[in-house]
């Protein structure tokens, strides 16, 4: 079904993260495999920082991606 | 570290602070940025130079939004600065996000933290896992010398330990919550959750998270001691009392109680009691239960005094129990104490232990 309001803000605000800090691709790609690299890049967020890996958008998940921080990323090349 | 380990090739590294922030005094962001520094020239053999004019190899700055590197900032909170690893042009550069509020203390976003972070990244340090390091991702403020163990060997990976420097006293890592020796320094509820204290640490417990949350003391209360001896909640005060040597403070919820600290003694524990191990309040009877070595006291919150006939022994009051307690929770009626590696589950009503578990039970090990 279609996502409500604010679990749209919530994935918007999850894809943009894991866009700059875990390197999730951009651009045009399967929906399959665009949710498939959300999942993995989730995980791998949720690795780094000690919560639950379920690859879901959690409570504690978004916590932690609210969160003031650094800019650099936390995983991969920096360019 | 960053792939393929960059690193600045020279030990003499040269900085030139670019222009100021105007929340802070022109010297207090000198200050912020040269104390930064010396964090990591203390721990390796890096001296650094600054440059009032052209070209040095870290250049700092201050900017908002789109600021000249293509790697835009995002207003205020969220992201607070960043900075290049070592390399020509912007490698080593290093910006923050004017958006924030800096401060020199804990009212703002602290200037002197984020900026160890950041030339962390300057000299070659990628983020770390611990939630202790200095080069956590994640801004948390805290006092006293910033770098973690996992901060120190990381930087000596790279430059090697400082010659002249053959003491550094790095922060202890972020305790490990499934380590079979793990020890608790103080434990109480706060409003449903349970709170756990351990060095520098706590953890947050709720009911319906799956993962205790552990977070620097010092980030969530900067006015209260790094070291918890004891802590209790009076739910029906709606009070976290924390006890840190012969002071206690009174929080509510995450707020400071205006009035504390205060002295221990003032509950009538006698002046030879310097600091307390454990406290636990039992909500039916009204009544706080505060230990000392082999001993503890009885306090009625009710008429604010001491209850006649203590101290008491531990060992003989509480059979099947160790005669010390490090910490201790009360719920439904039972006793949770921990000493050591070791929780007893204490049934308040039958007076004795019913089960013994490790003291990582209760954190999901």
């Amino acid at each position: 079904g279609p996502l409500l309001g604010t679990e749209k803000d919530n994935r918007l605000l999850a894809e943009k993260y894991l866009r700059r800090f875990y390197g999730l691709p951009v651009g045009l790609q399967s929906q399959k495999r665009t949710a498939a690299d959300f999942k993995s890049k989730l995980q791998e967020m949720q690795r780094f920082f000690k919560l639950e890996v379920t690859g879901n958008l959690d409570d504690n998940t978004l916590d932690v991606m609210t969160q003031a921080r650094c800019g650099v990323p936390d995983m991969g090349e920096y360019n | 570290h960053f792939p393929r380990h960059l690193k600045w090739k020279n030990n003499i590294v040269t900085f030139r602070i670019v222009n100021y922030t105007p929340d802070l005094r022109k010297s207090d962001v000198d200050r912020a940025i040269r104390t930064a520094l010396n964090v990591w020239s203390d721990a390796t053999p890096l001296r650094f130079k600054k440059l009032y004019y052209g070209t040095a190899d870290i250049m700092i700055s201050f900017g908002r939004k789109e600021h000249g590197d293509h790697n835009p900032f995002d207003g205020p909170n969220g992201l607070l600065a960043h900075a290049y690893p070592p390399g020509q042009g912007i490698g080593g550069d290093t910006h923050f996000d004017e958006d924030e509020h800096w401060s020199k203390d804990s009212s703002a976003y602290n200037l002197f933290i984020v900026a160890a972070h950041e030339l962390g990244h300057a000299l070659g340090m990628s983020h770390s896992t611990d939630s202790g390091a200095l080069m956590y991702p994640i801004y948390s403020y805290a006092t006293g010398y910033p770098l973690a163990e996992d901060d120190v060997k990381g930087i000596q990976a790279l430059y090697g330990p400082n010659p002249d420097h053959k003491k550094i006293k790095p922060k202890p890592d972020a305790p490990q919550k499934c380590d079979p020796t793990l020890s608790f320094d103080a434990a109480t509820e706060l409003r449903g959750e349970t709170i756990i204290f351990k060095d520098k640490f706590y953890w947050r417990l709720h009911p319906q998270m799956h993962e205790p949350e552990l977070t620097l003391i010092k980030s969530t209360w900067p006015s209260i001691p790094n070291k918890v001896d004891a802590a209790y909640e009076n739910p029906e005060k709606d009070q976290v009392i924390i006890f840190s040597g012969i002071r206690m403070w009174a929080l509510n919820g995450y707020n400071l109680v205006e009035g504390y600290p205060k002295y221990i003694h003032k509950l009538g524990l006698p002046k030879s009691v310097r600091k307390l191990d454990a406290a636990v309040h039992i909500k039916d009877k009204g009544k706080t239960l505060l230990f000392h070595e082999e001993e503890y006291w009885s306090y009625d919150e009710a008429s604010g005094t001491m209850d006649s006939g203590y101290p008491r022994s531990i060992e003989n009051d509480f059979p099947g129990m160790d005669d010390e307690v490090d910490a201790a929770v009360y719920h439904y009626g039972f006793l949770y104490f921990f000493h050591d590696h070791t929780q007893y589950e204490y049934s308040y009503t039958s007076r004795k232990v019913i089960r013994v578990l490790r003291t990582n039970f209760i954190l999901g090990c």
